[in-house]
């Protein structure tokens, strides 16, 4: 039964592709299941990028109202937030790479793409929308996972998201608010203006009996990387940039409440209110970012009364 | 054998015990602090 | 002019049937290749100008051929029959000439660089054959060797690292010695005799001082080497761990912590040297936490595998 998902059944995709239930609603899809192997795989390539934005596409099928995103493979370009479509480029190679894959008998069609947002959490920007939008136009069904690789270690956790785009002038219906992250002053704006064209998937993992066996055989020597890592000196540069962030939001936020301070009359109980919420949201990532600290720190402390 | 191996391994330790680690060390820790009492 | 042209190549052909390579050189060399007589393509001029190098190579007059090989470097972009089979070859002809230059003059770290270029041309086809494994094998080899005899650093470790992580350099017999210069080992006499028996006669020749390019190399590698095991160290210790005088020691340290190739500081007056690493101190412990937990991972599997 674990191991039923990884079947592939041409018949039903291609009956899929014959209906295009997607075409009816827009928020049809809604969950996305992916396989340990690709999350590894795109992890791990998106932690290689650095800091810079690397991209790769995914392999799988669907199911119902879900994407089952069996494998990817890295793309050779870079810089996915400088363009639209920085895909193009890779249209080539993308072709031969999903043509020898059917020939070695990985049947699944490509069914999305991710890119890593280095350090600024999961969401989706302008150009991203633009290039899920073009997607979406020719190559449905078509998922967009985004993953930050820096804040994935600076939590301890992948920091991952999948995204689909509404069509061009579709109005959403108002959906609660979602999880809080930390957005950087910078891309604040960015965040804000295209946060309405998008919405968010239920992301959950699976893995085969086989990943189950080499995984728990891997858990064993795991706990040697946990002993011998210090997040404190490998996140230093993250970390240096979110207070130099959380300083400028700081300072932002000052210069509003002054203003609400001496002229509070003047300012509606709603105006006041925002100004509440942004000095709790600074607040919030500032016991986001302590919390890390001090995690980091604490296994500092234990590795030193461990072996020292 | 394998009493040697451990004999090898209890000789490691501690680790480090030098001048230069503890005051890195203590640097890390009191930055960790610092940062506590300003989002306190 | 052509007739005499075509005299002197008869006549080179002559003195290289002879084997008096220079003889055949400064015949060919009297050729006037930018003559404004005659119009005369780049490919012809730069095959001239290869041959004339290659000739100059097998006197061991490096000087001579690197004048040639220079002007051929200008040539080589001008080449509009790069693609057919002739171009090929030539292009072949060049890079090897190039290298051999490089070696001849000891400027082994570009040498080494060029030998491992020429040694991916695997996929190269020349009349629809392949470039002979063997002599991509005796490349690589050469590459090796070369940045064995480069001067120690940081530059030297990067290639040393990309040699090292290349497969085919495991099954090479010089491999053995390339693993301890890149993991930063001692290197003991008698694999430095086993060693020298593989070099030509110019690597082993005796420079200025005395000693031999193989010493100096040996000696500074040997140098970096303690350097990463002590934090200070008497000359006179040094340079009986080096199997050298202490002046001398003193002399090669000094010269490599001027050309930052290592870092320290020597205090004459009491004749130590102290190293001083990049490394941070926090970083170190968590290596050597890591091997601390190897060694106990170790002996956890040792028990379980007797069962005790």
């Amino acid at each position: 039964e674990v191991d039923a998902i990884f079947k592939y059944d041409e018949v039903q995709q291609s009956a899929i592709q014959a209906q295009k239930p997607w075409t009816k609603d827009p928020h049809y899809f809604k969950h996305v299941k992916v396989s340990a192997l690709a999350l590894l795989k795109m992890a791990m390539h998106c932690r290689s990028g650095g800091n810079l934005e690397v991209m790769g596409m995914m392999q799988g099928k669907t199911v119902g109202d879900t994407f089952i995103v069996m494998d990817s493979f890295a793309l050779p370009v870079e810089g996915t937030e400088t363009r639209v479509n920085a895909q193009a480029e890779a249209y080539e190679y993308m072709v031969e790479f999903v043509q020898t894959s059917k020939q070695v008998g990985r049947l699944e069609n490509v069914v999305g793409w991710y890119h890593s947002h280095p350090g600024y959490g999961c969401w989706m920007s302008g150009i991203d929308c633009s290039t899920q939008m073009l997607n979406q136009q020719y190559q449905e069904p078509f998922l967009a996972i985004i993953i930050d690789p820096i804040r994935t270690v600076a939590a301890g956790k992948v920091e991952i998201g999948a995204f689909r785009t509404y069509p061009e002038g579709y109005k959403p219906p108002d959906e609660p608010a979602s999880e809080y992250q930390t957005i950087p002053l910078s891309k604040i704006e960015d965040f804000g203006v295209h946060a309405k064209q998008y919405y968010s998937l239920d992301v959950s993992f699976f893995k085969s009996s086989l990943d189950s066996s080499l995984l728990s055989l891997l858990w064993n020597k795991y706990w040697v990387n946990t002993l011998s890592s210090s997040p404190l000196i490998g996140n230093r540069d993250f970390v240096a940039g979110q207070i130099s962030d959380l300083a400028e939001k700081l300072e932002q936020a000052d210069g509003q409440l002054v203003h609400s301070g001496r002229a509070g009359s003047f300012f509606t109980p709603a105006e006041r209110k925002k100004d509440d919420s942004q000095l709790t949201k600074i607040s919030h990532d500032a016991t986001k970012m302590t919390v890390e600290q001090i995690k980091d720190i604490t296994s500092q402390v234990i590795k030193d009364l461990l072996f020292n | 054998q394998l009493a040697r191996q451990i004999s090898s391994l209890v000789r490691q330790l501690p680790t480090v015990d030098t001048k230069q680690f503890k005051q890195e060390f203590l640097m890390e820790y009191n930055d960790a602090l610092l940062m506590v009492y300003l989002a306190s | 002019e052509e007739q005499v042209t075509t005299i002197r190549e008869s006549l080179a052909n002559v003195y290289e049937g002879g084997e008096e390579w220079s003889k055949a050189a400064q015949i060919l060399g009297g050729i006037d290749l930018d003559s404004g007589n005659r119009i005369l393509d780049a490919e012809y001029k730069l095959g001239k100008c290869v041959k004339i190098a290659r000739l100059y190579l097998e006197d061991d007059d490096a000087v001579k051929a690197e004048a040639y090989i220079k002007r051929a470097s200008f040539l080589l972009p001008k080449d509009k029959n790069e693609s057919s089979d002739e171009g090929k070859v030539l292009a072949l002809q060049y890079k090897v000439c190039y290298a051999r230059i490089l070696d001849a003059k000891r400027r082994f770290l570009e040498a080494a660089l060029r030998y491992y270029e020429l040694s991916q041309h695997e996929n190269v086809e020349i009349s629809g054959q392949k470039v002979d494994e063997e002599e991509l094998t005796h490349a690589l080899a050469a590459s090796i060797t070369c940045s064995i005899l480069a001067a120690a650093g940081p530059q030297r470790s990067r290639v040393l690292a990309t040699l090292y992580k290349d497969e085919r350099c495991a099954s090479l017999p010089v491999f053995a010695i390339l693993e301890k210069v890149y993991l930063e080992r001692i290197l003991r006499k008698a694999e430095v005799d086993a060693f020298s028996e593989t070099l030509q006669p110019h690597q082993i020749a005796t420079l200025a001082d005395g000693s031999t390019v193989l010493d100096r190399a040996v000696t500074e590698h040997n140098l970096l080497s303690a350097s990463k095991l002590y934090k200070n160290i008497s000359f006179m210790e040094l340079g009986s761990l080096l199997g050298i005088d202490a002046n001398k020691a003193e002399k090669v340290a000094a010269r490599m912590i001027t050309e930052e190739r290592m870092q320290g500081s020597i205090d004459q007056v009491e004749g130590i040297i102290h190293f001083a690493n990049d490394v941070e101190e926090l970083a170190q412990w968590d290596t050597q936490i890591q091997s601390l937990c190897m060694s106990v991972n170790s002996v956890l599997d040792l028990m379980a595998k007797k069962q005790v």
